[in-house]
């Protein structure tokens, strides 16, 4: 399991922190008590600080952590210094939520590798589901059930689907390969087709079954 | 194309209208003018108003509209009153974004008939791609392909799944089987699965196969 440092209670940084806690080890930091308090029970670790503080934030973030995402939205000088001050302490990976063109502009120019722009993101994914009602994403089977596209794993390079026996070993289903020339699609493909290097397979499953075929050695 | 109204202009409500007019008539509406300035040029028809005002609305909004999103932050009473408004105008599918689980319980209550948590949405879909760098992002299947469910014809009831060979004749799969108890819900049923009375079957592939499922013969 990972090591990630979420900054920032917000809805967004709340739900991600939430969300990451089921298979990392997760430090949550707020400077509003509250915030910290509401959480405590669904993260490894919470505390409250604020983390313009360079001393405080040194004192429970290393650069043993994989990663750290700044989720503070409303004040810009916060989320910049602390987007500063992680990368002097180390952390390899760090991403931030931007308000702004001009903000994301800066926060990579101080190191942030990955720009967040949760509710552009989310209206986009929103007016596509309006757009196209079929939308596999959305079906109603429930919500541990995903539909994911994935790089087919080296360990299955070369093997049939049936060999690979993906429903009784993961509990999960490859609706469609879609090949990397782009072109080729294959619905439904038979128990005899084999996977290629490349080819990405659109996947059913439980979101803990489709990220086990991850971990596949190799 | 659509005719849709999105009211609130915040990240959410901007992103949203900018996306769906790309293929729709989209009319978006704040009471903020800076706001409505600054997407004018990327909707058909953008105007200030408050949405509290069922009058102001009304002579904008109508029951020829096909859906209405409401994305207004932080007041409650303004997200509720013009969630209302829109229900006695008529407008058909109503969406909303809630700041709460009470808040959406309120919103559902009056009408909304869909609610949404983008900065949660978003939060989910980062902890994903960070778990899963194997992850690509969720790309839809194509247009022709859908997921329905049907309830399964009486040709089919007392039948094992295998030998109905619906892959073969019908170029379908049963990704999962829904009881009529309401509780049992079978995930990739297997070939020996027996289809009983009342099931409903949730089925992948192209939309005129899964009707001629539909068409069965008795
Ligand atoms: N200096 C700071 N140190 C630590 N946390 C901070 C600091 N400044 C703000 N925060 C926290 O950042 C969190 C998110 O900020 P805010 O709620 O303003 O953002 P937001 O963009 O509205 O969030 P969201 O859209 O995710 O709900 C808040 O919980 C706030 O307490
Ligand atoms: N009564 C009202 N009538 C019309 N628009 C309104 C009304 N009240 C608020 N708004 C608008 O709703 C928009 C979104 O609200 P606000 O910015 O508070 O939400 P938010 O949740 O922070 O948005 P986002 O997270 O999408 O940026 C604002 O542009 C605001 O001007």
């Amino acid at each position: 399991g990972r090591r990630i440092c979420v900054i920032g209670l917000g809805h967004f940084g709340a739900g991600l922190a939430r969300s990451l806690a089921r298979h990392c080890e997760v430090l949550a930091l707020d400077s509003n008590m509250q915030r910290v308090n509401a959480i405590a029970d669904d993260v490894q670790r919470a505390l409250c600080l604020d983390a313009r503080d360079q001393a405080a934030l040194a004192s429970v973030v290393s650069s043993d952590f994989d990663e750290a995402v700044v989720s503070i939205g409303e004040s810009l000088e916060a989320s910049i210094l602390c987007t500063l001050h992680l990368v002097r302490i180390g952390v390899p990976v760090i991403r931030a939520k931007a308000d702004s063109a001009d903000h994301a502009a800066i926060l990579r120019s101080i190191g942030a590798k990955h720009i967040v722009f949760p509710e552009e993101e989310a209206a986009e994914r929103l007016a596509l589901q309006m757009l196209n009602p079929n939308l596999l994403d959305f079906i109603p089977l429930g919500r541990e059930y995903r539909v994911m596209d994935i790089v087919a794993p080296a360990a299955f390079h070369g093997r049939s689907l049936v060999s690979l026996k993906i429903r009784n070993r993961f509990g999960l289903f490859v609706i469609a390969i879609k090949r990397q020339d782009g072109a080729t699609f294959i619905f439904l493909p038979g128990p005899d087709q084999v996977i290629e290097p490349g080819d990405i397979l659109v996947m059913i499953g439980k979101e803990n079954d489709i990220l086990r075929i991850r971990d596949e050695p190799e």
